[in-house]
């Protein structure tokens, strides 16, 4: 299993 | 100049236990709608996001928008030597480089008065988008907490299977395995008590046990939790406050 991190959702302003 | 009051200390402390252990510096953004924070922890996997309005406040005025650069750790050290009933009060200059703390017990008459050192803290901001989520809980924050405290005995993940009628948290680990299941239901003399279940759509889901016991330090916040869940993107797990909340984004552990 693999976690993701989470600015691989959200992206920097 | 930010003047920031709060009827007590107790709230901006537990606010700030809620996510001092996952994350270290943070950059608090004031505005004339209150407070705002967002921090990603070290393995930049939780997102924690923070929002306490101005009628969270006794009293608040911030002139102009204002960045304060704190270090969690001290910041704890500060908010230590009050008192939770004590009235605290958040002052800074408009570009400050030092906040003050000002803590009023104003049965005894007795003010105490700290200053700490703001830091300059680059980070990026992330947008959250509005999110379509599959299944959404609400359920006594207390319970969830024990949940995942005892479950994370087990295993290093936690999986959440939400259908119509049931949650399922399972955990699945060398010295055996384990699973608890609760069912909504209306407590109407106590509200708090009750659980919710709204789904369009089950899902099955496995989280990483380490972060879950990190968010559920938000529990000291609000009686209840409220978890939104989808296939796709992260989970958001919030504690509501007065007037304001504590969010904690977390994506779902997937197959390689």
């Amino acid at each position: 299993m693999v976690q993701p991190t989470i600015s691989h959702f959200f992206k920097s302003s | 100049m930010l003047e920031a009051k709060f009827t007590e200390a107790g709230l901006f402390k537990r606010i700030i236990d809620s996510f001092r252990d996952c994350v270290q510096l943070i950059n608090f953004n004031c505005s004339e709608k209150g407070i705002a924070a967002q921090a990603v922890d070290d393995s930049r996997v939780l997102l924690v996001s923070l929002s306490i309005n101005v009628e969270a406040f006794e009293e608040f005025r911030a002139d102009r928008n204002i960045v304060l650069g704190c270090d969690l750790t001290n910041l704890s050290k500060i908010l230590r030597c009050g008192n939770n009933s004590d009235n605290l009060t958040l002052i800074a200059e408009d570009s400050p480089d030092s906040i003050l703390i000002l803590f009023e017990d104003t049965k005894r008459d007795r003010v105490s008065e700290y200053s700490l050192k703001l830091m300059e803290i680059e980070t990026d901001f992330l947008e959250i988008s509005d999110m379509k989520y599959e299944s959404y809980i609400t359920m006594p924050s207390a319970d969830f907490a024990k949940t995942v405290r005892d479950l994370s005995q087990l295993s290093d993940s936690i999986n959440i299977l939400v259908t119509k009628d049931t949650i399922k948290f399972a955990a699945e680990g060398d010295i055996g395995s384990g699973s608890i299941v609760v069912k909504p239901f209306t407590d109407l003399d106590h509200p708090e008590n009750s659980i919710k279940v709204t789904i369009e759509k089950p899902v099955d889901l496995r989280f990483g046990a380490k972060y879950l016991n990190d968010i559920i330090k938000g529990a000291s916040l609000s009686d209840t939790i409220t978890i939104k869940l989808s296939e796709e993107a992260p989970a958001l797990f919030q504690f509501d406050i007065s007037s304001g909340n504590l969010q904690f984004y977390l994506a779902p552990k997937f197959d390689e």
